[in-house]
């Protein structure tokens, strides 16, 4: 959006469209109501002065701040948790070759013992990648096998830990229970852990990836998001309300289906693929 | 709910009810309101708010007393309108050979266990012999998962190792007419509209088989991207119905307006938890009021 004549009433109505349908949901209403003001006051006068004005809104709300993972303690136990295909199975993946390049001895738990063929699917990836993994056979106990997971990271003089769970709903108060308890079981099995709960939020997700972060970290306490699911034309703006209600560390975002699509979050870059 | 909040709207003036044009514009913004944040598309909410309007001028509510009541009935009339299923059969099954369904759509939306759970709904509902077909060649597993699920539910998979999803498909309608099974359902790999070698894959997997019945899986959460994806899957092939998973979750289900306002396929399936009895016919009337609040 460039140009040096004035803006009309059409181009404030694309710019409230661009903010909705990148999902930004109640802070696009705000937003949008920012910039018409701003227009009315004259402080934004022309095409170019939109983008820097929202830039610089909506870079209020996410900071500039860039919120890593900091691997510390040994072993490292990360467990990770979403809803019914966000790309949790996928993002482990993703999040073991990326710390197996910076030099861990990383370990996977397929606490899955769910869903049909979970358990293979996270071998794949295991093999792959060349890294061990503990698991049973799909109905297994998933906090039992997590204890035993943790147990053998610490005998093994693994560096990191990663707990693969099942797809569950937040409103399915069975299933959030079933994911407390795996998470106070890594707690007895090595003090401290859980170090980092990743709530995996799918970046096409409306409104109700806020719902989701709330009742997972009311749950859970999750201590860390990541996005995937964004190389397609979805732009993940309910992180902008989540950031602004909730203010969770993003760490990661997942770009593809492989395992090198990762990336880590940094708070401007993001904003401006919101405007792609 | 939204009801509440029209109330609202019209109990705020004199008059007792009756309704202004500037608060029925009120009244109108409450609605466009809710329908945002039941992750409609933004297109799609516009137009929907002039369509209540046009029914509400038509239906001359500024001179009624329950005013507020009435716009609320027109939008829930609105919804369910654009909702319904037509009263044909979802799938058009057909004569002498077996009938080919396919299904399609983004990562992760629920394909692959909607496959199975459309099959056991056709065995033991409509009597069919279905035949699943593991046509997702790329995911890590999802081939094992057809093929677990098939043994599950005691319906036969069909999968040869090293094929491509098109051969996969009219391999396996080849295997159905041998071995009397009168559905085939093909399975295929979760793809991003914008990935045009997939899109080609899709394209070349309806040619080879032609489809009777071709269904968009779509995930209920889904928030505004559901536009831009189900209008490049219509794109490349056409859309018979949709299937709208994880409704047992607490998503506003919006998507599922905005798929069917600007594809015009109609929802027929609604999948309910992750269990392969989880699958129900859809009520456009029970989504409405999801969509409402
Ligand atoms: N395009 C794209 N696809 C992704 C991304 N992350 C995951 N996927 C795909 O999304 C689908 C679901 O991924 P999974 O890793 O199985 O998701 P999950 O959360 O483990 O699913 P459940 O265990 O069944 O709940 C797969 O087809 C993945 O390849 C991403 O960043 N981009
Ligand atoms: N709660 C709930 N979970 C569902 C429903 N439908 C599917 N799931 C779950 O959603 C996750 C993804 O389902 P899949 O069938 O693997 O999705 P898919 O579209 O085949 O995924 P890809 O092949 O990777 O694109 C799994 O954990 C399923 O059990 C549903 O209606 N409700
Ligand atoms: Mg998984
Ligand atoms: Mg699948």
């Amino acid at each position: 959006l460039v140009g040096r004549s004035m803006l009309d009433a059409s181009t404030l109505d694309e710019m409230e469209e661009l903010l909705y349908t990148a999902d930004l949901g109640p802070a696009a209403a705000s937003v949008a109501a920012d910039l018409r003001a701003a227009n009315k006051a004259g402080t934004v006068k022309t095409g170019e002065d939109v983008e820097p004005f929202l830039r610089e809104k909506l870079g209020e709300i996410m900071g500039t701040q860039v919120e890593p993972l900091r691997i510390a303690g040994k072993p490292f136990v990360l467990l990770v948790c979403g809803v019914n295909g966000s790309g949790k199975t996928t993002s482990i993946a993703k999040l073991a070759k990326h710390l197996k390049g910076e030099g861990h001895k990383v370990m996977l738990a397929a606490c899955d013992t769910f869903r049909a063929a979970a358990v293979e699917q996270l071998t794949v990836w295991a093999d792959r990648l060349d890294m061990p993994i503990v698991k049973r056979e799909t109905g297994a106990d998933p906090s039992g096998l997590a204890f035993d997971a943790a147990a053998r990271a610490r005998d093994e003089d693994i560096d990191v830990l990663i707990v693969d769970t099942a797809g569950r709903l937040h409103t399915q108060k069975n299933l959030m229970a079933e994911l407390e308890k795996i998470r106070r079981v890594l707690g007895k099995a090595i003090p401290g852990a859980p170090h980092e709960v990743l709530l995996i939020l799918d970046g096409t997700t409306g409104q109700n990836a806020i719902a989701q972060a709330k009742e997972f970290s009311a749950a859970v306490d999750v201590t860390g998001l990541m996005v995937t699911k964004l190389d397609g034309t979805a732009r993940g703006g309910a992180l902008v309300t989540i950031r602004q209600e909730l203010k969770l560390p993003v760490r990661f975002l997942g770009l593809g289906e492989s395992a090198d699509d990762i990336e880590r979050f940094e708070p401007a870059a993001f904003l401006e693929a919101l405007f792609q | 709910s939204l009801s509440q909040r029209l109330r609202k709207v019209v109990s705020g003036l004199a008059g007792r009810g009756k309704l202004s044009e500037s608060n029925m514009q009120d009244g109108l913004a409450e609605i466009r309101a809710a329908l945002l944040e039941a992750d409609v598309h933004f297109r799609v909410a516009k137009d929907l708010v002039e369509r209540v309007e046009q029914a509400a001028i038509g239906a001359k509510i500024l001179e009624s007393v329950s005013a507020g009541e009435q716009l609320v009935k027109i939008f829930h009339d609105e919804l369910v309108a654009l909702m319904q299923a037509p009263d044909d059969e979802p799938i058009a099954f057909a004569k002498g050979r077996p009938t080919v369904l396919l299904m399609a759509g983004l990562q992760g939306a629920g394909k692959t266990t909607t496959s199975a759970k459309l099959a056991v709904h056709l065995r033991n509902d409509k009597k069919r012999k279905p035949l699943l077909v593991a046509a997702d060649i790329q995911r890590p597993a999802a081939v094992d998962q057809l093929q677990q699920l098939g043994k599950q539910i005691d319906i036969p998979v069909f999968h040869v190792a090293g094929e491509a999803p098109e051969r996969l498909a009219s391999l396996a309608v080849a295997e159905a007419k041998r071995t009397g099974r009168d559905t085939v359902i093909i399975d295929t790999a979760g793809r991003l509209h914008i990935d045009e070698g997939l899109m080609a894959e899709l394209g070349r997997v309806k040619s080879a088989v032609n489809p009777d019945t071709t269904f968009l899986v779509c995930d209920a959460m889904t928030g505004q991207d559901a536009v831009r994806s189900a209008q490049a899957f219509v794109e490349t092939l056409p859309l018979d119905g949709v299937i709208l998973t994880k409704l047992d979750g607490d998503s506003r289900g919006g998507a599922a307006l905005s798929v069917r306002h600007v594809t015009g396929a109609p929802v027929r399936y609604a999948g309910w938890g992750e269990k392969v009895e989880d699958l129900q016919p859809f009520h456009a009337d029970r989504l409405v009021s999801r969509v409402l609040g």
